[in-house]
């Protein structure tokens, strides 16, 4: 693990004195590598080993304690408070039906989550009604219809366009006494500019309270790009992190919330309906130093 | 003639960024630093392009060459297994696939075996009208062997050129779900011998580190021969590929390049390692 690497190197540097950056560097050499293997952006990470040295130097050496151990407890506490706030509740409306919108990528988990988030909501006292607004992939709707049954939860559909069809769901949800409406939209590429356009026309006919960024745990490198873009054309309100059942060390995690500011409020935790987790900042963080 | 130099610490620092932020990944990129320290220390270069060469022949060394193509007619039926995990694009990679073949003339018939996932058979149903090639499934809920074994029989008994068996996604560290892809795989190899002639294992382009995990695993419990890489029609530059082709010596052997019929090619070497430096 990396907290043992770290520890074998910063073990040279027994005894008193004070944490300074030559006797840190290699210790954070360590880190980094830990974080880039562990798929941190290359630039959250470089950001990330900044704030972590600057925390670490001059602190003195505490007896009794390795200079290892002290560089890894910067860095665990650093990290949890960086994706920190792990109770971030969904915005729910005062007034009118709540109503959610779920983006991402192609395959992120979005239908599934949909599902699950409706689940859960309803588990609260709920009454949620899912809206199949992918009307472009083989069998979407079919997929959410399938999954409302087996939940014993209405499904809006029609055949219209994506932007319209949301737009005649929450006016159907209104007239049924739903209290929140699910918005399950097709995958799509952040650089695919007519679809991204079809998202902002959604948001700006219907005004979600919440748009959560559906994103795959395993993702590498292009979290970031693909996070900041949805996030610069959707503003949206918190990121869903999917398939965190894997041995993924997750630290797109961290690249998505150091690029986007945004909390990661939800967890999927497998295929079945009732695996949805509330984000856990300790947890992500133990799992990305690995 | 050029006055030369010798690489400046800030393109070192820019090559990098450039290879970590394509998922090549931190061990590989720090080798490849290194070796090319150790190649030009002292040496005086002209301009960056020269190194910027200089690695892209490294890069087409370590990858290796690429076996001949896949030969669909040397058995019939050629039975394909499609697999990997959740999301990736296999039932999609399975209707492109199938177009093309199709379009070479040969007779084609799919299975669907995901007999999990919500809608997922008639999903491949879709996608087997558009082709205009046959299907055999089953409802939700029946096991996966049996709709394999069924298609296999079908295959068989329908004179088919090449039998595409489409799988449930499912996670390599889940034990349960990788011995059920072993009972589709061992059925099928009882059921006709010598199948699956080919393991296409299919894996999204944005997949960072954990591809390697992931085609370790698949490779050990289902023979994994090759890769499909989806989705390279976006900003991901499939870096992990590298590493899965150089050190786990499976060939990456098409690619995926949107969500139409048509967007399916066989992947070219050069334009897979020109595209992580642009
Ligand atoms: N293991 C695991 N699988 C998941 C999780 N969430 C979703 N999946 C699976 O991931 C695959 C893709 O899920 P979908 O819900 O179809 O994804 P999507 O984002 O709606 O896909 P598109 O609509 O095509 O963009 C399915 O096989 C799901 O069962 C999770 O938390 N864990
Ligand atoms: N942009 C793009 N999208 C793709 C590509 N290949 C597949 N997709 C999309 O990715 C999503 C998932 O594709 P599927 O074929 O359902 O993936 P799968 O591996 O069969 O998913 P599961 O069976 O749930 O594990 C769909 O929205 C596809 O349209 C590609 O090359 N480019
Ligand atoms: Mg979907
Ligand atoms: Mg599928």
């Amino acid at each position: 693990t990396v907290a043992q690497g770290i520890n074998n190197v910063l073990d040279k540097f027994k005894g008193r004195g004070t944490l300074n950056e030559e006797n840190i560097q290699e210790g954070l050499r360590e880190i980094r590598m830990a974080l880039l293997e562990a798929d941190v952006s290359y630039k959250v990470a470089k950001e990330f080993i900044k704030k972590v040295t600057e925390k670490a130097i001059g602190q003195e050496v505490i007896k009794n304690i390795r200079p290892g151990q002290q560089i890894v407890k910067i860095v665990n506490d650093e990290l949890v408070e960086l994706m920190g706030g792990d109770n971030q509740p969904i915005n729910y409306n005062k007034k009118n039906a709540t109503i959610i919108m779920m983006v991402g990528l192609q395959g992120a988990g979005k239908t599934t989550t949909t599902a699950k988030l409706a689940m859960k909501l309803r588990k609260e006292g709920r009454k949620p009604i899912m809206v199949a607004a992918d009307l472009q992939r083989p069998a979407a709707v079919e997929q959410l219809k399938t999954l409302g049954r087996q939940l014993n939860i209405e499904v809006f559909t029609d055949e219209s366009t994506p932007v319209r069809v949301c737009r005649r769901a929450v006016k159907y949800a209104n007239e049924n006494n739903f209290d929140t409406i699910l918005f399950d939209t097709a995958g799509r590429l952040h650089i695919d500019d007519e679809l991204m356009k079809e998202l902002e026309k959604i948001k700006k006919k219907t005004s979600p309270d919440e748009i959560l960024f559906v994103c795959d745990s395993m993702v590498g490198q292009d979290a970031v790009k693909s996070a900041q873009e949805f996030n610069n054309r959707l503003e949206f309100n918190g990121v869903i992190l999917t398939k965190l059942d894997s041995d993924t060390r997750g630290g797109a995690a961290l690249s998505i919330r150091g690029v986007t500011g945004k909390p990661i409020k939800f967890v999927g935790m497998g295929e079945k309906l009732d695996e949805l987790e509330a984000f856990h900042p300790d947890r992500m963080t133990s799992r990305i130093l690995g | 003639v050029g006055l030369g130099r010798t690489i400046d610490d800030d393109f070192l620092e820019e090559l990098q960024s450039t290879l970590l932020s394509a998922d090549v990944g931190a061990l590989i990129t720090t080798k490849l630093i290194a070796k090319l320290e150790d190649d030009w220390v002292g040496k005086k270069i002209d301009d960056n392009e020269q190194i910027i060469n200089y690695l892209k022949q490294e890069l087409h060394h370590t990858m290796g060459k690429n076996p001949p193509d896949i030969d669909f007619n040397q058995k019939k039926p050629h039975v394909i297994l499609v697999v990997g995990v959740n999301g990736s694009g296999k039932t999609t990679t399975i209707g492109k696939l199938a177009n093309s073949l199709v379009k070479d003339g040969k007779k084609v018939l799919l299975g669907a075996s995901d007999t999990f996932r919500a809608a997922a058979a008639e999903q491949l149903e879709v996608w087997a009208n558009r082709v205009g090639c046959q299907i055999v499934r089953q409802n939700e809920g029946a096991a996966p062997a049996t709709v394999a074994y069924d298609a296999a029989e079908a295959a068989l008994a329908r004179d088919i050129d090449v039998l595409i068996i489409d799988t449930a996604g499912r996670l390599h560290n889940k034990k349960n779900l990788m011995l059920e892809l072993e009972k589709v795989f061992n059925i099928i190899n009882k059921k006709i011998p010598g199948a699956p002639h080919e393991v296409l294992m299919v894996i999204d382009a944005c997949t960072g580190q954990n591809a390697l995990n992931q085609v370790k695993t698949f490779k050990k419990d289902v023979k994994v021969t090759g890769i499909v890489a989806t989705k390279l029609d976006g900003t991901a530059k499939g870096g992990v590929l590298l590493a899965i082709q150089r050190d786990l010596g499976v060939p990456i052997r098409y690619i995926g390049t949107g969500e139409g019929i048509e967007d399916f090619d066989k992947f070219d070497k050069n334009t897979f390692i020109d595209a992580l430096f642009s």
